[in-house]
C-alpha cells in the first residue's frame, strides 16, 4: 500500500458515498445515469469474484464488500425505490456496445485465459468505458448538476492517482500490469476530457 | 513484466 493508491481508494469510495447521499437526500436520481450503474455493478462482480477464492488482507476484503453492496444499493435506488425520478429519456445509450467488445477484448488480450482472468480482464476493460453513458446523458442534458460533477471528479481522481501508483510502484516493486496501466489511462482520459469540455 | 500472483489492487 502507498499513498496514491490510498487516496486513490478513498476518492473510489468519496465519489459512490456522494452519489448514494446525493439521491438519498434528495429522493431523486434525475440527471444519473442507471446504465453506468449498471456497468459498475458488472465491473465490481466479474472483477471480485476472486474474493470467495482470494484473500488479500482485512482492507482489501472490506472495500470489495463495500463496493460491490454499494453498486447494487444505488441500482436498488434508480430502478426500485425511486424510480419515477429515473430520466430514463435521457439514458439512452446502449450499453450492449460496450459490453460486448469489452468482452471480445477481454477473450484476445489477457495474461491467462482461465475463466477468472478473463472476467478480471473484462472488468478492467469495461471499468474503463463504463462512466460513457453517465457523460453521455450530460452532454445531452446540457449541464450537470453541481454533486453530479463532484461525483465525477472524485470518481476521474481515482483512476488518475493509481496512475501515480502504478509508477512508484514500478519504481520500487518493479511491479506492472499492463493491462490495467493502458486501460486506466484510457479511462482516466475520457474523464479528463470531460472536464476539459464542461 | 511481473504480474501478481494475488491481485491486491481494487
Amino acid at each position: 500500500m502507498n499513498i496514491f493508491r490510498l487516496t486513490g481508494d478513498l476518492a473510489h469510495l468519496l465519489a459512490i458515498i456522494i452519489l448514494l447521499l446525493k439521491i438519498w437526500k434528495t429522493r431523486s436520481c434525475a440527471g444519473i445515469s442507471g446504465k453506468s450503474q449498471i456497468l459498475f455493478a458488472i465491473v465490481y462482480t466479474t472483477r471480485y469474484l476472486d474474493l470467495v477464492t482470494t484473500y488479500v488482507s482485512a482492507y482489501n476484503t472490506l472495500m470489495k464488500i463495500f463496493f460491490l453492496a454499494s453498486s447494487y444499493a444505488t441500482l436498488y435506488l434508480i430502478y426500485i425505490k425511486f424510480k419515477a425520478t429515473y430520466d430514463h429519456n435521457h439514458d439512452t445509450f446502449r450499453i450492449e456496445f460496450l459490453i460486448l467488445p469489452a468482452f471480445i477484448l477481454a477473450l484476445l488480450i489477457n495474461h491467462a485465459f482461465t475463466f477468472l482472468e478473463v472476467l478480471w480482464t473484462f472488468s478492467i476493460y469495461l471499468e474503463s468505458v463504463a462512466i460513457l453513458p453517465q457523460l453521455f446523458m450530460v452532454s445531452k442534458t446540457g449541464e450537470a448538476e453541481s454533486i453530479t460533477s463532484h461525483y465525477l471528479f472524485a470518481l476521474g481522481s481515482y483512476r488518475a492517482l493509481y496512475i501515480l501508483n502504478w509508477i512508484y510502484r514500478y519504481a520500487t516493486e518493479v511491479h506492472y500490469d499492463l493491462i490495467a496501466i493502458v486501460a486506466g489511462i484510457v479511462q482516466t482520459v475520457l474523464y479528463c476530457d470531460f472536464f476539459y469540455l464542461y | 513484466e511481473r504480474k501478481l500472483e494475488k491481485k491486491d489492487e481494487l
